[in-house]
């Protein structure tokens, strides 16, 4: 095989190339190379939160009032938890569509005033219908979004209000 | 949801799904 | 012989055919992967920073307005943007603030054709999806799928021709029955060979790049030996550092942006034949070859397009 990688297309090369020009008296303007130090892209179970844990709910609250959410009203066993409804807007206008997200928040706490809350996917329901696209309901009238049922299952429209979410918080803050 | 830290007034949030019986890490970069 | 490896040839192209219709472009995916989306209300230079961050060259834009996906940015997004730059050197301030949204304007403003969106659904034969890259002459195809509950449509991921043709050498034994020499099978031999020097401005290698649908424009010196080439990724490492505006640069500065642990150029000669290629593919990150002859003067260019084009159509 002659299958070979060019020597003078190697950039060290290559600068050494450009450099004699200038030796050369040729106008050749310096230009660096791209860094290729990468900062390695570090990511978080949810999003960290310092305050007080029922500061932090209420920031929640307020941060889905704004954006025009819905929750069911918090039981006694579930103070920490949020179940939400959003009405999802954008893609194609159908009433077949469900456009009704439901999303569940979970403050967690990893040790003593060290806070997280997590964001999780519940399954969509139709607007208005307030029937569940699901059949399948746990005791407590909430809806359990059965996992391997769902086989082709886009998170970009979770993941676009969890960033509507993030921001309120964000700025709120 | 694994969020990272906002940077040049960027988000970046993902959720690891599963598509038929492959994982995928489905990734957005939003600005704030 | 030459006849039996002619022969030869001929199963192997065969098998390869039949290896490509049973599988499905699903089967390409690992196990475990991740798919960057970009939301379309980013500024064009933050989405530059998050595909250099991530080494990525390309992106599914996804438009929350619509809650649909917007197609996908690509090198050829960037180009436009240095040509509108070079059209309207008045308009810095809006180059700035182009968010992803605006790259349809910016094709319109420079009466460039949108590259055509196409698709294929995971579950479909991987040779359709390879049909569908070469018909339209794009070099990357999403797999879209659609969702269960909202019939909202997925991107399942982005198939490129090199991640297919790695596929193909990693699964089937046959590619090491290509022994056919390239000069015999006509691959990318009768190519109109555009050329720069060292000393061309880059702006004009860019409006080759864009003008021509190449994503390389191999430099010479003044006997025709091949040099360097420029390729549409150094475009994004141009932008990075905002280099864009001085566009008297030469392509030999130009190209000293490039970052220190790119691989090179590859070349190979009329001798060579596919079985090594596909090898070379299997090992490294290869996007093209330039044929060169003894004296290392430039000839042509195999592109992965052209390689993909001779196992599904060619002999």
């Amino acid at each position: 095989s002659t299958i070979a990688i060019l020597p003078s297309s190697l950039p060290q090369i290559h600068r050494a190339y450009m450099m004699s020009k200038i030796q050369q008296n040729q106008a050749v303007q310096k230009v660096n190379p791209i860094s290729t130090k990468k900062s390695k892209t570090r990511w978080h179970f949810g999003i960290r939160s310092r305050s007080y844990p029922l500061d932090v709910m209420g920031e929640i609250y307020r941060a889905l009032k704004n954006l025009g959410a819905e929750w069911v009203k918090p039981s006694e066993e579930e103070l920490w938890t949020i179940r939400v409804r959003w009405k999802y807007g954008g893609g194609v206008k159908s009433d077949v569509e469900p456009d009704l997200m439901r999303m569940v928040i979970q403050l967690f706490q990893l040790e003593p005033n060290n806070y997280l809350v997590d964001f999780k996917f519940d399954g969509w329901e139709s607007n208005g219908k307030g029937k569940s696209d699901d059949n399948t309901k746990d005791d407590n009238g909430q809806h359990d979004v059965e996992e391997d049922e769902i086989s082709s299952f886009s998170a970009y429209p979770f993941l676009h209000l969890s960033t509507q979410l993030i921001l309120e918080l964000a700025v709120n803050s | 949801l694994a969020t990272t830290s906002i940077k040049h007034n960027t988000l970046a949030v993902a959720s690891v799904v599963r598509y038929q019986r492959k994982y995928a890490t489905q990734i957005l970069y939003a600005p704030l | 012989t030459t006849e039996q490896i002619a022969k030869d040839q001929k199963i192997a192209l065969r098998a390869i055919r039949l290896f490509l219709k049973s599988k499905t472009s699903y089967d390409v995916l690992p196990v475990s992967y991740r798919l960057i989306v970009l939301d379309t209300s980013l500024l064009v230079k933050k989405s530059l920073n998050i595909l250099l961050q991530n080494s990525i060259v390309s992106a599914p834009l996804w438009n929350n307005k619509t809650s649909r996906f917007a197609g996908l940015l690509t090198s050829s997004d960037f180009i436009n943007v240095i040509q509108y730059y070079f059209q309207f050197p008045d308009k810095f301030d809006l180059v700035e603030k182009l968010t992803l949204d605006g790259l349809r304007d910016v094709e319109k403003a420079i009466s460039v054709e949108p590259i055509e969106t196409i698709s294929s659904h995971p579950f479909k034969s991987l040779y359709e999806a390879c049909v569908k890259m070469i018909d339209s002459k794009a070099r990357r195809i999403p797999l879209i799928d659609e969702d269960e509950k909202t019939n909202r449509e997925i991107v399942v991921s982005v198939l490129t021709q090199y991640r297919i043709l790695k596929f193909v050498a990693l699964n089937c034994r046959e590619t090491r029955m290509l022994l056919r020499p390239l000069k015999d099978i006509n691959i990318g031999t009768e190519k109109q060979m555009l050329r720069a020097t060292m000393e061309t401005p880059v702006i004009d290698v860019i409006h080759v790049l864009s003008q021509n649908s190449v994503s390389s424009v191999p430099i010479v010196d003044e006997n025709d030996k091949l040099i360097n080439v420029y390729e549409a990724y150094d475009v994004l490492t141009l932008i990075k550092g905002g280099l864009y505006t001085d566009l008297s640069l030469s392509v030999g500065e130009a190209l000293m942006r490039r970052s220190e642990d790119f691989e090179g150029v590859y070349t190979c000669t009329l001798n060579d034949r596919l079985s090594t290629i596909m090898e070379t593919i299997r090992k490294s990150r290869l996007h093209r070859l330039f044929i060169v002859d003894e004296n290392g003067k430039l000839i042509s260019v195999i592109t992965l397009s052209d390689i993909l084009k001779y196992i599904l159509f060619g002999d």
